[in-house]
């Protein structure tokens, strides 16, 4: 059984795309088969693996109408990484779901035979920035929440709405959903406020913050405009390291030994 | 009749509400009068100026059911400068207002009253990261819509996206919309990449980005977790200072000599 992760935050900005992508690649490094869905209308991580947003090519008739999943898994040039990626059409979904019945529940039926099939051991969904039926679809079919958390105040304010709406759903329509942990993004040292959040966030979610703290650098921002993850654009450098790190944290807590 | 100005942008923390506070503050400071309507359910910009975020205190009741805006609208710490919150519910509203009728006129019909009263001269709406209903109703409102443009690569992927949004609503249900202006947000001049998206920005839209690059300042960042705009929290600073070029900026290409 692949375990599905959606990297999910409202807050738009945070290092969602940059995590989804960035940590998919480290766990490939680290011989994981990943598979990484593009549910955000926008397509930042297609772009950012080096594809194109094909018209039909992203889950977008799957939710509407049916259709498979497996047949829009598209190979990215890294072996064991692939990707079901975005298209322009999707942001249509949002409100065709919200008008159809049972809006939130069809990427879970859809992954289904994915899941079960054993072809990955962890499918990563990118969310875009709100709770709309998109992001709603990613959360009732996830086993966990990767949250990506920029260390600032606004990022900090809506970290609170997200664990409440987490909750709702564990009480409602996805009882195993559960927060997978809080990953600290373009975190710097040297200000005031990158320290306190990161200890307020610490100090409310003890247990879920995991210890990698990926700092803010210039090749992180600069690899997606190359179409390649930062382990491939600047091997050895910070922000290669740092998403190297999180995946080994990652790995540890999901293989207790 | 006051000018309605969307800031809008669906990429997620590219600077809109940074923008919207900060640029009314300075427009306030030039003895304007402005008006701030948090839309975006996060209410970031309500706590940006010290206010907090109150059940029934947003335009929520009044896009659902009816009710006064201008009931809703409180005073900031600053004389001249008055915000409509936002608050939790507001989430509600995307789900709600695509199952009704006529989904997207109705904050137009609601600021028809405002707008023609004269109190202000500005009104600013923040718009959340999407184009959900709530951002529909702003953009089918407005007069002009002013996108901030983080200088970074996936903002450049999103700007296409916007531009066609507001074609599309221009040749339908708002004809007098147009693009106000490109506001370039976190530019750093040290970085190859600040350069070229700014490059590749005005190439595509020569008369519409405005002059004044706003830079990354770590005070900007800072600022909101003290409720206050950067002009009170860091009066002399870059920031402080970029922001004040710009409202100049904004006055002249708004009321011509
Ligand atoms: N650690 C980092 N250092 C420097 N830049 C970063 C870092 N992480 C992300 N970025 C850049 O910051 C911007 C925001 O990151 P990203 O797009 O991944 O966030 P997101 O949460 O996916 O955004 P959205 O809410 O729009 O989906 C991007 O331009 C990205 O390249
Ligand atoms: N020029 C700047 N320098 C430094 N930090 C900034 C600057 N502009 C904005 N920020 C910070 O970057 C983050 C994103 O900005 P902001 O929240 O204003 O963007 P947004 O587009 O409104 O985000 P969202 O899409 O979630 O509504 C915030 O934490 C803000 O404090
Ligand atoms: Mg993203
Ligand atoms: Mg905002």
């Amino acid at each position: 059984q692949a375990r599905v992760i959606a990297v999910a935050n409202q807050k738009g900005g945070v290092g969602k795309t940059t995590t989804a992508v960035n940590l998919a690649a480290c766990l490939v490094e680290r011989r994981k088969k990943v598979l990484l869905i593009d549910l955000d209308p926008q397509g930042n991580a297609t772009s950012a693996v080096g594809l194109d947003k094909l018209p039909g090519g992203s889950v977008y008739q799957v939710l509407l109408g049916g259709g498979d999943l497996a047949a829009r898994v598209r190979p990215t040039a890294y072996r064991n990484f692939d990707i079901i990626p975005s298209e322009l059409d999707l942001a249509g979904a949002e409100v065709e779901l919200i008008r159809s019945d049972d809006p939130f529940l069809r990427l879970r039926r859809a992954l289904d035979p994915l899941r079960a099939a054993g072809t990955y051991e962890v499918i990563f969904i990118d969310c875009p920035p709100s709770f709309g039926a998109l992001t709603m679809n990613a959360l009732c079919a996830a086993d966990g929440v990767l949250i990506p958390l920029q260390c600032e105040y606004f990022a900090l304010e809506g970290l609170s709405v997200i664990a409440r709406m987490i909750g709702d759903l564990r009480a409602g329509a996805n009882p195993a959903l559960d927060i997978d942990g809080i990953v600290m993004t373009m975190y710097s040292g040297r200000t005031k406020l990158g320290q306190q959040v990161v200890q307020e966030v610490v100090r409310h979610f003890p247990d879920k913050v995991y210890e990698t703290l990926i700092p803010r650098t210039v090749r992180l921002g600069e690899a997606p405009s190359f179409g390649k993850p930062v382990i491939v654009y600047d091997r050895t450098g910070i922000g290669a390291t740092a998403y190297r790190l999180l995946a080994r944290e990652f790995i540890r807590r999901h293989e207790p030994p």
